[in-house]
């Protein structure tokens, strides 16, 4: 049955949207039948694949508000092998109106439930924020997935972040894991690069055995390097493969798909 | 006395915080005393000028929590005619602990009251969001610039963003405008950017003569062109014109505060 990865940080403009989605189409291309969940009220994962909003469909918003609605009728496809839940900006209302309910926490995990024999892998795609949907998403995924920039400041976030997840593996999801991390517009150039990505493999390194959730968690290669194309192919509507296939962005988020497959079954 | 100035956006890595400092060392170095706040809990800005947090000097959150404080026991100084009111990681406490006060939205207006004819310039750097510190920095400033980058998906988060604006000049703060937009990380080549800049325009054109908190605001310039400079910069503590004085990004820093300060009195 489906694996589900949460591609998650709570900064902002880190490149959570454009991995979750050229990941899901690599995933796709490679054979594996993908559902992209778009957990951002913002929307972004949705529009980034030319998805318009539809009064005439349920979205994400619908199927977390109405447990008894079937998700699948909140489905899109997306190409071959691809299929999006859709999110709205009505999502916004989602985490007040969840907050005081029992369930706050499962109802995604519920709806995954229900999908899940269709698929070899769901990616969520979450908001950059600790909040309620994200705590969604990391209570029923398997892994995580980090994307963030080898930027010096990138490194003050994620402390927070990895509590966040040990205290849901701690609770609700005891067989969360991180898989790893993934530096996105990636600049070798930069001087504090390379110190960064140093940084990032120390702390990880130093976790093997400790079983903490992010023990046997890498940098996954390869980085994702600054890439033009990626940033255009959003206002086409397209994966990086139907804009620019020939592409660096193309070529890494290909290589990226394969490094994530690899382990995608390993928890 | 000094006019306040407010660099918001919900946002997340728009490049606030890199326009906040250099901005503010700008107008410095054109002669204005200048008071840079980080209002963000992430306290980025203060990182990025080598501030260490210290336990034996106030920060931004016990100015905001404690009325009776002394503001000015909070500054440091950074450079020639440029302070900051430093922030620390208690200042993630700040929103839930303000949100049950009568003056929850006033208190960062009455700290700079007092400081404000030290200077003839505030900057604030605002958190990716629009919660109480955004609230805060709305309520009390004279202006607001808007740091973004021109991509497609930027242009769907300005709505809500207006929206929030014009909420405050409706209400707390009526003096309350909008200086204009600022274009970070600009990249001239990018096959969306000259729409996205196109579209910006013609929505600030439209609104001259509606009395909307924007009427008259500008993309200003020039444009921050992508440089790595200005991400290598903060590892180092510094800010652009002391880590690079002859690269693009402290030109094009040095070029727009001039047109901040041609319209800093505007109001
Ligand atoms: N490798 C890359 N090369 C060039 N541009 C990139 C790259 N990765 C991301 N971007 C651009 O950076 C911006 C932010 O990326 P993205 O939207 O994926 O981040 P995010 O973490 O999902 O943001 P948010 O926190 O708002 O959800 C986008 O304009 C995107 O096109
Ligand atoms: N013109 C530029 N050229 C190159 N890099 C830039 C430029 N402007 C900003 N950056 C880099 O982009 C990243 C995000 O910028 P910044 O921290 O200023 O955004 P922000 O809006 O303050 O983010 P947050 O929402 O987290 O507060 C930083 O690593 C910064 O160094
Ligand atoms: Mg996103
Ligand atoms: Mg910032």
């Amino acid at each position: 049955t489906a694996r589900t990865l949460a591609l998650m940080n709570q900064k902002g403009g880190v490149g959570k949207t454009t991995t979750a989605v050229n990941l899901a189409a690599g995933l796709a291309r490679l054979g594996q039948r993908t559902l992209l969940i778009d957990l951002d009220p913002q929307a972004h994962a949705s529009l980034h694949l030319g998805i318009e909003p539809d009064e005439n469909q349920p979205s994400v918003y619908d199927v977390l508000m109405d447990p008894s609605l079937d998700p699948s009728s909140a489905i899109r496809n997306s190409g071959e092998r691809l299929d999006v839940l859709a999110a709205e900006t009505d999502l916004a209302a989602a985490e007040s109106e969840l907050a005081p309910l029992a369930d706050r926490t499962s109802r995604l995990g519920n709806a995954i439930g229900k999908l899940a024999h269709h698929y070899d892998a769901v990616l969520i795609d979450c908001p950059p924020s600790l909040g309620l949907l994200t705590i969604n998403a990391l209570a029923c995924a398997h892994q995580v997935l980090i994307p963030m920039q080898a930027h010096f400041l990138a490194l003050h976030g994620v402390g927070k972040l990895l509590e966040t997840v040990k205290m849901l593996s701690g609770s609700v999801n005891p067989e969360l894991r991180v898989m790893g991390i993934v530096l996105c517009a990636y600049d070798a150039q930069a001087s504090h690069t390379r110190e960064v990505v140093a940084d990032l493999d120390d702390f990880l390194s130093s976790a093997a055995g400790t079983g903490e959730p992010w023990d046997g968690a890498r940098v996954l290669g390869p980085a994702i390097r600054r890439n033009i194309k990626l940033a255009e192919c959003p206002s086409f509507g397209q994966t990086i493969f139907e804009y620019a296939p020939g592409a660096p962005g193309a070529e890494d988020y290909e290589a990226l798909a394969r490094s994530v497959l690899d382990r995608l079954a390993s928890n």
